[in-house]
């Protein structure tokens, strides 16, 4: 792992005060090698080993580190400071009902995700959340939402496939507000970053319901192609915050880290399962630990 | 790509960006600009021109693998089982799959031996409907193996020419959830011994180096006959393709590229690589 590979780098560099910037681009080589092989962006490696050169050249050795450890504490710690930051929960002040609208490619797990995020509010932070099935094309989507909401005891709006999905959007909030709901989650198709229909669609719900939260449904699994996706949804849409679904397999998890380093935005909640309840607070530290292997 | 007459650090540096952005993968990567790099030096390639040509080469050879093209009709019922992670487009693949062979005149049923995800059965009953193919399936919560087992019986009895298996997608590293497949397959055994006659794994354009593990383990398990990747109508290159036909040589029968019951296109290979870049 990564950790003997930079401990034989620096194995003949015993007895030095600091580092130097020879020792530094030896040791970034393995760690370059280990974010590609956890499938981050390879133009992201690039800004971030050279924020890490930036940090590392010229640092004393602490005494209690190797230098090899030295140079993993400053790769963590950066890699921790990018995907981390400001606490990340939702944002659901301001009018009511609060409006959370879930995005993302195709088959990322946003219907899954609305249905954890329906149980999150509802059990663990006192909420009545609505759930609201606007995705018309994908054959039973709606079922599939109808199914999860029974599963979970949270109601579901009654959109049909005829209908349009800017007008489900619009009419469920309406409906939440008149029974009293306080939170609407809005399930909307899988699409491509490069349909723009699809995309002016989502800006249309947008401007309709003008929801708290656009969170951005991404796989784990994603590979170099995460930093296009989260660009294309976060310019048309700026969304608030990301949520990394399939976590609990054996994906390094780099596109956490393209996605946060493009978008600038922060991951929310993490998919662990296909369960309701399989839904995690996003741990900037677990990630690192497992983006560096 | 590739502006430059010369070959330099430079230009090997480009084309490592180029391998890795298209999800090639670093080991892959790797040896490819291993390969590259030799040939510089032994002064078969002179020119980037001429580097282009060569890498085009060497990925050709890694993802065009010899397969018999799988003949359907060598027994009947054919009975095909498709397998992958969760959300990759098994369900939707099958659908045009059952129009492809549909089109061809063939008799095809479709078993819905996802029983566990939340209106999965609807989803297949939905396309079948669409696509104008009988469909056999049980209740949700039903024994997966069961209800395959139930329906090659019926395609066996009924005459069906192709029988299309969808199974619930899983994550390769859930043991049970992997047991569970060999069970279906086990069971399948029983009916017809040659079954199922293809396995096909569905793998994700948008994934990059999972894929590799996924293909390890749902080879090691079962037995994967045939990939099939979708979604490459994005901007995912999908090229991890590469690396998994270099390293397991299972066949590449289709690819993926839209959501409709006619998105489906056999692979080729050629095209594939002009593609990557
Ligand atoms: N293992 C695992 N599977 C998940 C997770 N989240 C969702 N899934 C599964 O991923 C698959 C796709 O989930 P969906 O919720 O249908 O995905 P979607 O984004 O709504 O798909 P489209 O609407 O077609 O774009 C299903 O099999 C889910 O059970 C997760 O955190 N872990
Ligand atoms: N753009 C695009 N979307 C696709 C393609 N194939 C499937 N999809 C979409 O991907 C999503 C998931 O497809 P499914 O067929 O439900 O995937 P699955 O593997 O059966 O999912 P689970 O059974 O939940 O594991 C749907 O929205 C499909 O329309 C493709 O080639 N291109
Ligand atoms: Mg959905
Ligand atoms: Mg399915």
């Amino acid at each position: 792992n990564l950790s003997d590979k930079l401990a034989s780098v620096f194995k003949k560099l015993k007895g030095k005060g600091h580092l130097t910037e020879d020792d530094i681009n030896k040791a970034l080589k393995e760690v370059k090698l280990a974010l590609l092989e956890a499938d981050v962006n390879y133009k992201v490696v690039k800004d971030f080993l050279n924020r890490v050169k930036e940090k590392a050249v010229g640092q004393e050795v602490l005494k209690s580190l190797t230098p090899a450890q030295q140079v993993i504490k400053i790769v963590r710690d950066e890699l921790v400071n990018l995907m981390g930051g400001t606490t990340p929960e939702l944002n659901l002040k301001g009018k009511v009902p609060a409006v959370l609208m879930l995005v993302g490619l195709q088959g990322s797990g946003k219907t899954t995700t609305c249905a954890k995020l329906a149980k999150f509010l509802k059990s663990k932070r006192g909420r009545h959340p609505f759930l609201v099935p606007a995705d018309v094309y994908r054959p039973a989507a709606i079922e599939q939402l109808q199914k999860l909401g029974e599963q979970i005891k949270v109601p579901v709006y009654h959109s049909s496939p005829e209908d349009n999905p800017v007008e489900i959007c619009f009419q469920a909030v309406n409906e939440a507000r008149q029974k009293g709901y306080d939170a609407v989650i809005l399930d909307t198709a899988g699409r491509l970053h490069i349909d723009e229909k699809m995309m002016e669609e989502l800006k249309q719900i947008k401007a309709r319901v003008y929801p708290q939260e656009i969170l951005l449904v991404a796989d784990a699994m994603t590979g170099q192609d995460a930093v296009n996706v989260a660009k294309n949804f976060n310019k048309a849409l700026d969304i608030t915050g990301i949520i990394l679904t399939k976590m609990e397999g054996d994906a390094r998890g780099g596109a956490a880290l393209s996605i946060k380093a493009v978008t600038q935005k922060p991951i929310k909640f993490i998919g662990v399962g296909e369960k309701l309840d399989a839904l995690d607070v996003f741990h900037p530290d677990r990630i690192a630990s497992r983006i560096l292997g | 790509f590739l502006g430059k007459k010369q070959i330099d650090e430079e230009v090997l540096e480009e084309l490592e960006e180029i391998l890795i952005m298209a999800d090639l993968g670093v080991k892959a990567t790797q040896e490819l600009i291993q390969t590259i790099t030799k040939k510089v030096s032994h002064k078969e390639i002179n020119n980037v021109e001429e580097l282009k040509k060569v890498l085009k080469e060497e990925i050709f050879k890694m993802i065009s693998i010899n397969r018999p093209d799988f003949d359907i009709e060598r027994q009947r019922p054919f009975v095909v089982m498709m397998v992958g992670v969760n959300g990759v487009g098994k369900t939707t693949t099958i659908a045009k799959l059952a129009k492809y062979y549909y089109d061809q005149g063939k008799k095809v049923l479709l078993v819905a031996a996802d029983t566990f995800r939340a209106a999965a059965i609807e989803q297949l009953q939905a396309w079948a409907q669409r696509v104008g193919v009988d469909i056999y399936s049980q209740q949700s919560g039903a024994d997966p193996a069961a209800v395959a087992f139930d329906g090659v019986q019926l395609a066996k009895n009924k005459g069906y020419d192709i029988v299309f298996i969808d199974t619930a997608g899983r994550l390769h590293t859930k043991i049970n959830l992997m047991e569970e497949l060999k069970k279906i397959k086990r069971v399948i055994q029983k009916i017809v011994p040659a079954a199922p006659h293809e396995i096909f794994l569905v793998l994700d354009a948008t994934t990059g180096q999972n894929a590799t593990s996924q293909t390890k383990l749902f080879n090691e398990a079962l037995g994967i006959t045939g990939i099939i990747m979708t979604k490459l109508d994005g901007t995912a290159k999908g090229g991890i393709l590469v690396s998994v036909a270099h390293e397991f040589r299972i066949p590449i029968h289709f690819i993926g590229i839209g959501e409709k019951m006619d998105d489906l296109k056999p692979f080729d290979p050629e095209a594939f690589v002009e593609a990557l870049f």
